[in-house]
């Protein structure tokens, strides 16, 4: 038996947003610890993991380990019936193969359910290793949004370089180039206005920006955004989801032949 | 030109 309570029913159906467009199908893990994802994309470039925490669910029962394939398509469809402010309850029995979400809106007079079809998901599941990054960037996730989305009227791939000085993103296409520096900005009156560079080591990788734009569609989940590089791994872009956990992006990239 | 590289180059199978 599963029956978890999402008070803030609207971060389920961002995540949904976010992710439905890069991963089609995906298996939902719970466990007692929380609700969990990890799928990769069609072409396997970029891979997706979501956490979100028990503790951050105003009820969480999860009587033993399961692992629910869902369409990401069908449950957008399904999670876009919920109101942004209603609870959104997701439910399902031992060995079912049916998923339930319910809706409360806050003044419940309204109490919606949708039960959507699972199905069986043969996914590999990768063990991402822990690692020492080169370079942390922290920025306002609208910045980068709106830079990966500006480069891409321009050029396919982004470069992104971090110095001391700050981080770069370039690219180049048949019209010219483009560079954007973002200096350390720490002096800013509200924490999530500024720009933090961690680095140990100057570091400079390219990326598809198709795959940078698609993972900005989280940028509603969280204020800012957290890019760590290093040389030898992908890329991992995060939001925070308030206190509940994550959502990350990991990209390979694109390498001078 | 560029090689997209994959993530299964990186991560492992569990």
């Amino acid at each position: 038996m599963l029956e978890l309570r999402l008070v803030q029913g609207s971060l389920l159906k961002k995540v949904l947003e976010s992710i439905k467009d890069l991963v089609n199908d995906a298996n939902f893990d719970c466990s007692s610890s929380g609700f969990s994802l990890q799928a990769m994309d069609s072409s396997h470039v970029a891979l997706v993991a979501l956490l979100l925490r028990s503790e951050g669910f105003e009820h969480y029962r999860c009587d033993r380990n399961m692992s629910m394939g869902m369409n990401l398509g069908n449950m957008s469809k399904m999670l876009r019936c919920a109101g942004n402010d209603d609870i959104i309850t997701i439910k399902a029995d031992d060995g079912s193969d049916t998923v339930t979400f319910m809706f409360e809106s806050p003044t419940q007079d309204k109490i919606s359910d949708f039960e959507m079809k699972l199905m069986d998901i043969d996914s590999e599941h990768l063990g991402i290793p822990e690692a020492e990054y080169q370079s942390i960037v922290t920025m306002p996730s609208a910045e980068f949004a709106r830079i990966c989305k500006d480069l891409s009227g321009i050029g396919d791939t982004v470069v992104i370089s971090v110095t001391k000085e700050g981080v770069k993103f370039s690219t180049r296409g048949d019209i010219g180039t483009a560079n954007i520096v973002c200096r350390q900005n720490t002096t800013v009156d509200k924490p999530e206005e500024a720009t933090v560079i961690n680095m140990s080591e100057p570091v400079s990788l390219t990326f598809a920006l198709r795959y940078m734009n698609s993972f900005t569609k989280a940028t509603t989940l969280s204020n800012t955004v957290t890019i760590s590089l290093s040389s030898e791994l992908p890329v991992v872009v995060e939001y925070k989801i308030a206190e509940m956990g994550y959502i990350r992006f990991y990209l390979a990239p694109k390498i001078e032949e | 030109q560029c090689l997209q590289k994959k993530i299964v180059e990186y991560f492992d199978g569990d």
